[in-house]
């Protein structure tokens, strides 16, 4: 089956889209096949790389609600390799519907395992928040990865976060595991940011021989530096590597992909 | 009746917790008396502040859910004339918890009418969403001030948050105006932040004859320019004000208070 990665953070604008999209567009510039899954009734995944449904056609939505739906007529090929199950803002609707079924959790791993394969990885890009949508994909994914800025008030939002991942190996998904968390919008410069990478890493290391989904899990390295280039590239329907390839952006995002692909394709 | 502000912007982290908390403390630095509704679940204007509730005392959550609570019992004054309404996570469950009454929308506008002889502003920090929490800051609310960044993809938010607005006047609240847009972590240097501003001012210039709750909206100047100290300072519990008052995000948080103040209380 796929790597299915669940890209979590319920706080607001630390990156989470930004990371799904380039990281997805990096591995498949490697040959690999990707799969984005657009989570966020905020579509930003989907406008990120200038994908835009044919009207009438199936949404993830439809999907999630109706299992009698096949999954590949909501797929787009965004790019060479790159696929995209696009959101939309009925998806919004989808948090307090779902809230009804009794097999609501497991709706996205089943879509996902009718598209099992067609891809070798699939980024799910979540919304800001720890609600129906976020546990459909801690539920779908086997890994998580959480995209966070260098400060303090963010190691508390992780703490919340390794909670409900907790509740959800222990009630739902026992195979889920944290790889690790991306820095995004780094500014190595403030001694503000290095004290909180130290105490992030000196959190994981204690937890090496703990029985915990992130017994594993580390600071990915480099972190993605702060670059006005990935900020811009969006409102041009762009990955970072069509609107600037040599941009710091790019060859973060691109070591990233590699650092990855060490991890997880090394057998 | 206080000056009562929502600070809305269903996308994620452009500022709307930092604004709610540095615009608060400028006000109440000029001897307003304010008052911070924190309706965020993550409860980052609370943490912002420094401010922890008693235990056992009555939170937002408990206020909104049971409309028999003193709402006093639950105010804070987090510092001189800066009185909070905190958050804590039991509010995620309001979200829900909300959907089921008859009228649930008004819950918070019932909570404020309780204090409104306490205070001269209220400014309600909002939860990155359009659900239950921001509509009954939407319905308990005179003016939206929506912090955003100057990205052309967050013009695209912008125009469903106005969709949004637009109901709730036809609906809910007729007398709702939308103030203005506050310009977050503003870099001015690139051409890509000044056409975002030009396509702002040229859309809410063309609005003005229109019958819109928007019709006297404005960019405020100035934005509030990117600041690694105003980044840094919630991690201390700290306006900007008491963690680095001469820093460039102090002087824009104060001359953004001067400006509201002359907008709304030039008699
Ligand atoms: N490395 C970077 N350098 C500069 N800007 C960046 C970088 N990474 C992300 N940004 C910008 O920061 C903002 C937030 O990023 P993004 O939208 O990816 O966060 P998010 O976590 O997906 O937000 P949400 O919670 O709303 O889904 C965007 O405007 C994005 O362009
Ligand atoms: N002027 C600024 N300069 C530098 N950093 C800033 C500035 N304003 C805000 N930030 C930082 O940007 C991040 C997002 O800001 P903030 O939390 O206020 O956004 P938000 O809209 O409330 O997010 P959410 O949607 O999660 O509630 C925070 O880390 C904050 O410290
Ligand atoms: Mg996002
Ligand atoms: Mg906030």
């Amino acid at each position: 089956p796929p790597r299915t990665i669940a890209m979590i953070n319920q706080k607001g604008g630390v990156g989470k889209t930004t990371t799904t999209v380039n990281l997805a567009a990096a591995l498949a510039r490697k040959g690999r096949r990707v799969l984005i899954v657009d989570l966020d009734p905020q579509a930003h995944a989907s406008l990120h790389l200038g994908v835009e449904p044919e009207p009438g056609s199936a949404s993830l939505y439809d999907l999630l609600l109706d299992p009698t739906i096949e999954p590949a007529e909501a797929l787009i090929e965004a790019r060479d390799g790159l696929f995209i199950l696009p959101s939309d803002t009925d998806l919004a609707a989808a948090e307090s519907e779902l809230g009804a079924l009794p097999d609501r959790h497991m709706r996205l791993a089943r879509v996902l395992e009718r598209l099992h394969d067609r891809v070798e990885y699939v980024l799910i890009d979540c919304p800001p928040s720890l609600g129906m949508l976020t546990i459909n994909a801690l539920v779908a994914a086997g890994d998580v990865i959480i995209p966070m800025q260098a400060q303090f008030l963010a190691l508390q939002g992780v703490g919340k976060l390794l909670e409900t991942i907790t509740l959800v190996t222990q009630n739902l998904n026992p195979a889920l595991r944290v790889a690790g968390v991306v820095l995004c919008m780094f500014d190595g410069k403030t001694t503000h940011a290095q004290e909180v990478v130290a105490d992030l890493e000196a959190f994981f290391s204690e937890q090496r021989d703990e029985a915990s989904p992130w017994r594993y899990a580390r600071v990915y390295q480099p972190p993605i530096r702060r670059n006005v280039k990935v900020a811009e590239c969006p409102s041009f329907g762009q990955s970072i590597f069509e609107y600037a390839p040599t941009a710091a952006g790019a060859q973060d995002y691109a070591r990233l992909a590699d650092e990855l692909i060490r991890e997880w394709e090394a057998w």
